[in-house]
């Protein structure tokens, strides 16, 4: 996250890190059932065999495991049938762990929106993940405020990019708070009127966070495949 | 290459079975960085004159965006060209080498158009020093040079009739970029190779009809995507699955969707609501004989809400007869299944004459813990 500042432990119950063998810290991701996790397809991309990945909650400092983190193995990966690694069109993926989580005050899943629940333009709503900072890596998990924009006020950053409805934008002209390299699959989450957070957005692409070419993030735009995300779970869950 | 083995990036190269010593071995590849898909070469080979090294590099570059809003502005005719000379560089088959785009083609593009970056305050790219680039009549070396065929404009861009590039996403947008209005002529949906969308008017490309997803405002590319017979019912993807078949447990559709929806709850005059499957393609209420508690369990988490839940039998005081049923499998037990439609069965009667009313409760999410308070 650029702009941002280090999150209290426990305030982003349901962010969690998708992590690679000794690579470790490849992704963010979000929870969202006890079995159930949301990233980016492209997290996946070259490396889509579920057993060479693990997935850590509870946890705020990467170098510092705390007593409240619980690990879990991917049991499977469900990247979206229309995921376009070309226009980065469609990046979303559904992951299935191999245990259900415990869930406690540092582990907690966040709440999708309804199918008709979209987040209005100039909403303000939250990013958080372990991407770079534009100087270095951080090891705390980093959270910053963003505004929503409009599509049509996106796609006049995006020139040569063309901002689907399957995008949501949030962020800054100046691009003074974004997200970064390693922030994919994390959440942009909005809180309601009832104290409840939504998870509007995942993390997914934008200009090259810490070059000179500024702008707000891309985020996939979640309402649009809650109908498939629920779907998927529901087929796994109950028929296969 | 002393022995077999090879170190990165010359694993998998020709030149390391030789035993060589491994240097020099990238290998032309086929361009596919969009914005130089129309050079008059296919192959290019890395690191290019920018330093990347790789296609993937030079796509996210600072200069592939640099270049491609330049050309518009009109300032050289070849400067496209001489871009992608650099970006991706034209690969000598034979030798597997980069050729270079020749001085002049650098010195041209320089002084045509350093000076309108200059106006926005910003820099003609470091690396592209002109003298690197050999001289055209080069005794020892090859150059490139556009000739009359090259095309000035991008696969990204638009070409004007008055020959200057606009990006493609200005085509067509109510706007006039193109000095004669050429980018704002032709703009139906068929001349540009899309369908139309009959109301919204929206152009999308003819692989999004009928592939599952909606893409017209009104749906109407989802719309008469398949003929099912009368005793059959249409899959999500457009598959025809017959009747019978619908919500019994198993996938009949390669999508599942057959399987989609079968249990609900529908209105009632109290607080719970009348648990109702779809099966068969009708709506059934279900009769309480022999109910367990842990069916009511399955029936709101396969609704996808929490629980416990609330059960209640409610004796059904509908007298018409026209009142459909479901009855619980007598050998529920041991159907190696969690979906519930599966173990209810059309029944004659319901001896109790009561149906199953659910209050179902959603499961917490999106909370966090409230912050502690620490006194100052």
């Amino acid at each position: 996250i650029l702009g941002g500042r280090t999150s209290r432990p426990g305030r982003w119950p349901w962010q969690c890190s998708l992590q690679n063998g000794p690579s470790g810290h490849i992704c963010g991701c979000v929870l969202i059932g006890k079995k159930w996790i949301l990233t980016a397809a492209h997290c996946f991309e070259g490396r889509e065999t579920a057993s060479v990945w693990k997935v850590v909650f509870g946890i705020n400092n990467l170098d510092h495991p705390s007593v409240f983190m619980q690990i879990r193995l991917v049991k499977q990966i469900i990247l979206h049938p229309q995921y376009n690694r070309a226009v980065v069109d469609y990046d979303v993926s559904i992951v299935e762990l191999d245990e259900a989580i415990n869930e406690t005050s540092y582990v907690r899943p966040v709440c999708l929106p309804r199918k008709d629940q979209l987040v209005q333009p100039d909403t303000y709503c939250y990013i958080t993940g372990w991407g770079h900072l534009g100087n270095r890596m951080p090891f705390k998990l980093q959270e910053g405020e963003v505004r929503i924009i409009s599509q049509k006020q996106c796609q006049s950053y995006f020139d040569l990019k063309t901002i689907t409805s399957r995008m949501l934008c949030a962020g800054f002209e100046s691009g003074t708070v974004d997200s970064c390299m390693g922030d994919s699959g994390g959440p942009l989450v909005c809180e309601t009127p009832e104290n409840q957070w939504t998870l509007f957005g995942l993390t997914s692409w934008g200009s090259v966070c810490f070059s000179k070419v500024l702008g707000p993030g891309v985020y996939s735009n979640v309402t649009h495949f809650v109908e498939w995300i629920e779907k998927q779970i529901y087929i796994r869950t109950f028929l296969l | 290459c002393i022995d077999a083995s090879c170190s990165e990036p010359c694993n998998g190269s020709p030149y390391c079975e030789n035993h060589t010593n491994g240097t020099n071995c990238s290998l032309c590849e086929p361009i596919t960085l969009e914005l130089c898909l129309n050079l008059p070469y296919n192959h290019t080979v890395y690191p290019n004159y920018l330093g990347h090294k790789t296609q993937k590099e030079a796509s996210t570059s600072w200069e592939s965006s640099l270049f491609p809003a330049l050309v518009q502005t009109n300032c050289y005719k070849y400067l496209m060209f001489f871009a992608c000379t650099i970006l991706v560089p034209k690969c000598d088959s034979e030798s597997n080498q980069r050729i270079p785009p020749c001085r002049s083609l650098c010195e041209h593009s320089k002084e045509h158009c350093e000076s309108v970056l200059g106006i926005v305050g910003l820099q003609w790219p470091e690396d592209t020093d002109c003298s690197q680039f050999p001289e055209e009549n080069s005794a020892n070396e090859t150059c490139l040079l556009p000739d009359e065929a090259v095309e000035e404009c991008s696969p990204s861009h638009f070409k004007c009739k008055s020959g200057r590039c606009v990006l493609v996403s200005r085509k067509c947008d109510g706007h006039a970029d193109c000095e004669d209005d050429s980018d704002e002529k032709n703009c139906g949906c068929s001349e540009r190779g899309l369908w139309e969308c009959p109301v919204s008017k929206l152009c999308i490309k003819h692989t999004m009809i009928c592939d599952g997803f909606s893409d017209c405002l009104d749906n109407a590319d989802e719309t008469n995507c398949s003929t099912c017979k009368i005793n059959e019912l249409v899959c999500a993807n457009y598959d025809c699955v017959h009747r019978n078949l619908w919500c019994d447990g198993k996938r009949d559709c390669a999508d599942s969707s057959d399987e989609w929806n079968c249990v609900a709850l529908s209105e009632s005059s109290s607080s719970l609501s009348l648990l109702t499957i779809h099966k068969h393609a009708s709506e059934y209420l279900v009769c309480a004989d022999d109910w367990q508690e842990e069916l009511s369990q399955q029936a709101c988490k396969q609704i996808g809400l929490g629980g416990p839940p609330v059960t209640q039998i409610m004796e059904d005081n509908d007298q018409s007869h026209h009142r459909k049923w479901l009855r619980l499998n007598s050998d529920w037990r041991n159907k190696n299944t969690s979906a519930l439609q599966s173990l209810l069965v059309k029944g004659k009667f319901c001896q109790s004459r009561s149906k199953i009313s659910l209050l179902c409760t959603r499961e917490d999410c999106g909370r966090r813990p409230a912050a502690r308070m620490s006194k100052r």
